[in-house]
């Protein structure tokens, strides 16, 4: 089973076209293997993107330069897959 | 009932499609199991059909799952099964429409996708279809249907999360739904479950003009978001899909639109800002709840208004 550690989900808030161009210049980079949630599409919705761990520094450091606003959706995302995992068993065990 | 299925958890294929079963068995004067096809890797495509009888009556569709990844809409189906099933008789609304109309549910539209979630990676959103001369899987499904196939929106990297396939309906999973559709030939309103991010939206998606009946579209999303907003104050956006979110072509309600399926329409389920599609199983049974208001509200506008 894949693991998620160390990624993290960050919700972008984008204020004007051109930040949500500079978005679409970020999902374009594919080596940077960022999945992301809701894609860039406009100033009225926010952006979700998840990040690989080795890639977090580097696209934070992408949005802070361009000054652009965003918050930690998810801070480690194996600490919620573990989590889901816990909450199936464990209703699963109690169903049997 | 003797059964234990918990619809407050996140199940397994094999636990849903017992589940299935299930129902069928104990509500079997109005519910019966269908296969509509297989997937690419040999699943079953099981549909549930509520009917009260006649023969092919007009009909509303329903799925779910169809990006894999997002649990809470196939956890949503399921209980909307047991939902229908149940309120039949109880409830006058369901009443009437099962008296004139019948409803098919795809709870799982995506089966080989659902089990790798389950079994390899929980982030996988699309087919598991092998991509000749690639070395990536999978084609997004939701991309892949014949409606603007190839336009913006989509992509033609076979690595990308939103691959639009190698033609239009490549993807068994998808080919299966629209042979079953053009084959009953009397569905009246397709509506598709996805999360996240509290949208209800009409076609079109593949271009930005508004579809022929957008008024009438624009007026029964508003009235259908405020039947889910009625519950636990959960506001979506009603939009066309160009509008609200962007455009992008080869989707599933601009498909059913554009073969003269009216009432179209893709829900993105709640969106608590903090989960994202990964939902904690606590919240499937209220947005279960309120999703199934706003789609009531649809299907009692298909039912009093035929065309």
């Amino acid at each position: 089973l894949k693991t998620f550690v160390g990624h993290q989900v960050l919700r972008i808030k984008t204020r004007n076209e051109e930040e949500v161009k500079k978005l679409q210049l970020l999902e374009s980079l594919e080596h940077l293997e960022l999945d992301f949630w809701i894609n860039p599409s406009s100033p009225a919705l926010p952006v979700d993107v998840r990040i690989p761990a080795n890639s977090v520094q580097a696209v934070k450091a992408f949005l802070e330069s361009y000054g652009i606003e965003y918050s930690i959706l998810i801070e480690d995302l194996q600490v919620i897959l573990d989590k889901e995992k816990q909450d199936m068993a464990y209703s699963q065990e109690r169903e049997r | 009932s003797s059964n234990k299925f918990n619809y407050g958890t996140y199940h397994t294929l094999d636990s849903i499609y017992a589940e299935l079963d299930h129902l069928a068995s104990e509500y079997s004067n109005i519910v019966s199991k269908l296969q509509i096809g297989e997937s690419y890797e040999k699943r079953p495509l099981y549909v549930l059909k509520f009917s009260t009888g006649g023969s092919n009556r007009p009909a509303i569709w329903i799925d779910a799952g169809i990006h894999s990844r997002e649990w809470v809409t196939q956890a949503s189906a399921i209980w909307m099964a047991k939902k229908i099933a149940s309120d039949y008789g109880k409830d006058p609304s369901i009443t009437s429409l099962l008296n004139k109309m019948d409803i098919f549910l795809l709870p799982v539209s995506n089966p080989d996708g659902y089990v790798f979630t389950h079994t390899t990676d929980r982030m996988w959103r699309k087919t598991r279809s092998k991509i000749q001369g690639s070395v990536c899987f999978g084609v997004d499904p939701n991309r892949n249907w014949d409606a603007g196939f190839g336009g913006p929106g989509a992509s033609s990297y076979p690595c990308s999360e939103s691959y639009r396939g190698p033609s239009a309906n490549s993807e068994v999973e998808v080919k299966s739904v629209v042979n079953f559709i053009k084959n009953h030939g009397n569905i009246r309103a397709f509506l598709t479950l996805h999360s996240y991010s509290q949208l209800l939206m009409y076609p079109y998606g593949y271009k930005c003009t508004e579809p022929a009946d957008y008024a009438e579209l624009d007026a029964l999303g508003r009235a259908a978001a405020s039947s889910i907003q009625s519950l636990y104050g959960t506001t979506f956006t009603v939009g066309s899909i160009c509008t609200t979110i962007y455009q992008a072509s080869g989707g599933s309600i601009d498909w059913s639109y554009d073969y003269g399926i009216k009432y179209s329409f893709a829900f993105e389920l709640r969106d608590t800002g903090r989960y994202g599609f990964l939902l904690p199983a606590s919240q499937i049974i209220p947005t279960a709840e309120e999703t199934w208001l706003g789609l009531k509200t649809i299907m009692e506008h298909v039912r009093d208004n035929p065309y």
